[in-house]
């Protein structure tokens, strides 16, 4: 599961 | 990219686009809750402030410019150009009410402990709730001009449209952002009283009025 830091949205 | 939130992003952009309509259009601020509009700029800023350190694409380099430009533009009309016509007696939502635990809860749940991390959470706490005063301003006189009402409506329409986006983004790509899901879980909620009224009355041709 993807818990990274995931900022690619607005 | 999925179409959820392409249509969702251009659902924003329409809002703002039919905001600034409204203003230029009706000559005047009446009904727009300065609060709202101010507090949207602190959620800009607080979280692009990564256009100058990350770079996503294009498209999202450009839309943050433009979500910042924008916004401060409407501050501006509010309070230059069209300031005549704004009625601060009825903004009286105590904003306070919302930075105070909306900061809290940023330094409580982040990604990271840092800075940019902690305003990221701060921005995605705050955008939440920055409706609040312009709902708030809704009950209080009862009644809307139908153009800010396809304003509120395109906004909660981004926001409503982001959900089936995670859920796309959960089951394709095994991603999920809780930070972001839960607060625009509580954000498009805090529409549904307003989107009822929409879709019974402004959808039929009616005046936007709540019962008294």
């Amino acid at each position: 599961l993807g818990w990274d830091v995931w900022h690619d949205e607005l | 990219m999925n179409l959820f939130r392409f249509f969702g992003d251009m659902s924003h952009l329409a809002s703002i686009l039919i905001l600034l309509y409204k203003i230029h259009a009706t000559r005047s601020v009446r009904g727009l809750s300065f609060k709202t509009q101010a507090l949207y700029v602190t959620v800009f800023v607080a979280r692009y402030l990564d256009v100058f350190t990350e770079f996503v694409s294009v498209y999202n380099t450009l839309m943050k410019i433009f979500f910042i430009s924008s916004s401060c533009f409407v501050l501006y009309l509010m309070k230059g150009r069209y300031r005549p016509t704004n009625d601060p007696s009825i903004d009286t939502f105590r904003v306070e009410y919302l930075l105070g635990p909306c900061a809290l809860l940023a330094l409580i749940f982040h990604y990271r402990w840092s800075f940019l991390e902690v305003l990221w959470s701060f921005s995605i706490f705050l955008e939440s709730v920055a409706i609040l005063p312009q709902l708030f301003m809704l009950q209080r006189t009862g009644e809307a001009e139908t153009i800010t009402t396809h304003y509120l409506a395109a906004l909660g329409a981004y926001r409503a449209l982001y959900i089936p986006n995670w859920i796309y983004r959960y089951w394709s790509e095994d991603v999920i952002d809780p930070i972001a899901v839960t607060a625009g879980i509580v954000q498009t909620a805090l529409y549904l009283d307003f989107f009822y009224v929409y879709f019974t009355k402004v959808l039929q041709g009616q005046k936007f009025e709540l019962p008294a």
